[in-house]
Parts: C-alpha cells; sequence; structure tokens
C-alpha cells in the first residue's frame, strides 16, 4: 500500500519527494530491512577478506533457493562440513539450519593467541571473536569456527592429523584453563580447503553471558599423540591472506515473529 | 431480478447489452485501457540510495506491487479464487453494496540482505513474506 500512495502522489501531483521526504522515506526502507544503518566507521575499501566472501557466498545459496523454493529437510553435514564454501560449485540441500535462518553472522576474529614454541608441549592457538552485537530476541540455532587449511611444506601427506577445538571456560593463572571439547575432526596432511568446527554450544553459552566468552582453543595432534604447532600443518592464522583468514559464523532463528513498531 | 429504485433513470429499452458493444461479460472488457490485475514492479535500487559501499548485496530491492482491475468474468489468467469468482458476481448483482474482489498478492517469497556492520561483521538477514511473488484477484 505504501508504494501504491507513493506512486499515486506521484503520479497525481508529479511532484519529486523533498530532500527531507527522502530522507524519511530511506529510514523508512531501513526499519522495513531491518537495516541499522551506514556502518560507523566506513566498511573497509580493501577486497572482501575470508567472512565477506564466505556470506557472499551463503547469500547466493540463500537467495536461489527463495527463487526456488524451500530447503529439502535437514543436512547437518552441509553446516559442519567443509562443504559449505563450494556452495556454488553445488548446490545440496541447504539444510534447515540455513535455509530456516533468520539472520546469519560472521565474526572476524579479534584475538589470536598461540603457545610459545619453546615452551614444553602441547602446543595450542587461542581465537577470540567479539559476538557483542548478537540481535536481540533471536536464538542460535548453529555456529561454526572455519579455518583454511593448506598443504604444508615437508609433511607426507597421508599421515593424519587430529585437530580439536575447546571452549575456554575458566582461565586460570600460571595454569591451563578449564576447557570442554567442542568439536574435533581427523583430517590428512595432505589436504587442502576450509575445515569447519561446530561450536553451537559455547555460542549459546556466550549469547546468554557474554562475558563467558573466553574465546575457543585449538590442537592439532598426530595419530602418535604428538602435539604439532597449527602453524606448522598449514592452518592460517590472522596473519594469512586476507581471503583465508579465520572466522566464525553463527546462525540465529527469531524465537518469535518480528514485531516492527509502527513509525 | 434486481429491482431498480431510482425511478427517475429510465432503464433503455432493452435490458441486454447492445450486440455490438463489448459489453462485462466479454473477454477485452479487462483491456479496454483498464489492464487486469497483475504485478507491477517498482525497483528501488540501493546505488541510488548511496549504501552500495556497505550493503553488500543485492544491489537493489524490488517492491513488486499488485495492481489492476479485477472485472468479471475472472478469467484463469488473473489467478483469481473461487472467492473471488462469488465476490465478483455478487458485485454485479448488488454493486453499491458489496466491492468488487480486489487484486492482491497472493504468493509472497523472502528477501535476503547482506550488509556490514560497525563492527566489520557481515550480517545476512533474512525477511520472509516480503516480496509480492504472484498477484490474484
Amino acid at each position: 500500500c505504501i508504494w501504491g500512495q507513493v506512486e499515486g502522489v506521484a503520479h497525481s501531483s508529479f511532484r519529486r519527494l523533498s530532500g527531507r521526504e527522502k530522507k524519511e522515506m530511506q529510514k523508512e526502507i531501513l526499519s522495513l530491512l531491518g537495516l541499522p544503518g551506514r556502518p560507523r566507521p566506513h566498511p573497509p575499501l580493501r577486497p572482501p577478506s575470508s567472512a565477506p566472501l564466505f556470506m557472499l557466498d551463503l547469500y547466493h545459496a540463500v537467495s536461489s533457493e527463495d527463487d526456488d523454493g524451500p530447503g529439502l529437510g535437514f543436512s547437518p553435514e552441509v553446516v559442519s562440513h567443509a562443504a559449505l564454501p563450494t556452495l556454488s560449485t553445488h548446490t545440496p540441500p541447504l539444510g534447515t539450519v540455513v535455509s530456516e535462518a533468520d539472520t546469519v553472522m560472521s565474526f572476524v576474529n579479534l584475538v589470536e593467541q598461540e603457545k610459545d614454541l619453546l615452551q614444553p608441549r602441547p602446543y595450542w592457538k587461542d581465537f577470540r571473536f567479539d559476538l557483542t552485537p548478537l540481535p536481540q530476541g533471536e536464538t542460535v540455532t548453529a555456529a561454526e569456527f572455519r579455518i583454511y587449511k593448506t598443504l604444508p611444506v615437508g609433511w607426507r601427506a597421508n599421515r593424519t592429523l587430529h585437530i580439536s577445538v575447546y571452549e575456554i571456560q575458566r582461565e586460570k593463572r600460571y595454569r591451563d584453563p578449564d576447557l570442554a571439547l567442542l568439536d574435533m575432526q581427523s583430517v590428512p596432511t595432505g589436504q587442502e580447503g576450509w575445515l569447519a568446527f561446530d561450536v553451537t554450544s559455547a555460542s549459546n553459552r556466550w549469547l546468554l553471558n557474554p562475558r563467558s566468552n573466553l574465546g575457543i582453543r585449538l590442537y592439532v595432534e598426530t595419530e602418535e599423540d604428538r602435539s604439532l604447532s597449527a602453524g606448522w600443518v598449514g592452518l592460517v592464522g590472522r596473519r594469512g591472506p586476507r581471503s583465508k583468514q579465520p572466522f566464525m559464523v553463527t546462525f540465529f532463528r527469531a524465537s518469535q515473529a518480528p514485531c516492527r513498531p509502527p513509525r | 431480478a434486481v429491482r431498480h429504485n431510482n425511478p427517475r433513470k429510465k432503464k433503455p429499452k432493452h435490458d441486454l447489452p447492445h450486440p455490438n458493444r463489448p459489453g462485462i461479460f466479454d473477454q477485452n472488457h479487462a483491456s479496454s485501457g483498464r489492464q487486469g490485475c497483475k504485478k507491477h514492479e517498482l525497483y528501488v535500487s540501493f546505488s541510488d540510495l548511496g549504501w552500495r559501499d556497505w550493503v553488500l548485496a543485492p544491489t537493489g530491492y524490488s517492491a513488486y506491487y499488485c495492481d489492476g482491475e479485477c472485472d468479471y468474468p475472472l478469467s484463469s489468467c488473473m489467478n483469481a479464487t473461487n472467492h473471488a469468482t462469488i465476490q465478483a458476481l455478487v458485485h454485479l448483482l448488488k454493486p453499491n453494496e458489496v466491492p468488487k474482489a480486489c487484486c492482491a498478492p497472493t504468493k509472497l517469497s523472502p528477501i535476503s540482505v547482506l550488509f556490514y556492520d560497525d563492527n566489520n561483521n557481515v550480517i545476512l538477514k533474512k525477511h520472509r513474506n516480503m516480496v509480492v511473488k504472484h498477484c490474484g484477484c
């Protein structure tokens, strides 16, 4: 009805919207689309990094599914599997989590710490994300930590690596923190591509209590339980190429039908 | 039979429409300058709004809307519901009491928007039932 009125006004009086009216109309469109408005500071003018590239891929997959009809059932593998970044090359059903998500947010990791390699094993790498701008009134349905693995130099390709991700639950001075296992994957050393770890349970806790967000810790071990540094086996960190930097992606579902306050 | 309750206006001699003038039962009635109910597009370009630097996708928003006549008979291409057909007929019988069937969305689809927030995070927001996909009477 709004556009009918606007167009009706335009036709009958053939007048252009005034500056103020245009601003009002923009606010209206922002509100209708649930857009917060132009971010401060300006978005990066550099080429998009890994998270925006992944999200753009996801956007095209979701939009094409919306045009063709809803997804055909739940396939968790799609969510917690490295298949997602290849969305544009094959179109598996997106699964309920993705197709029913109201909001999907990607978080660039803020803090990255690695154990000093001169210290005794085990070696670990910590990642921490700023999840504070979580959408209100929405619940986490799934969350993934995504890290890219390149081909390490000087490793036999057929060795198996066990990569495990823990939630850091309580930090202790001069001692290792309390950890809770979130996900683990065994991959051949010669595998290259994105690895996705399911961190949904931690995300739910962080959403309910943001101060409990102490980040996640990643360990790499060989079959003989020998601890390796993430960098040795080709896991890319913040200092890697922008398009391969680690990030987190979280899927949200609105817990109630969004009611838009009348303006 | 409808009783005419305004005696002043004299009914033309014969009740049936003139044979060589298109009447309301003729298919081409809707095409006489008044379009049948269908979907129209009003494209809102995010480039025009100066948002392209922070809205990654889409490039614009197709605010489709439904407009057009729902004149009896409602042909199948007008995507008319049975109710609309009955209402159009009752409107003929009681034009002053029953409104014509209206042209409205019969199928809606979602729209997704991808944008940067203040913290440089990228957010994909989906709004259900946001875009008119089909119109009908």
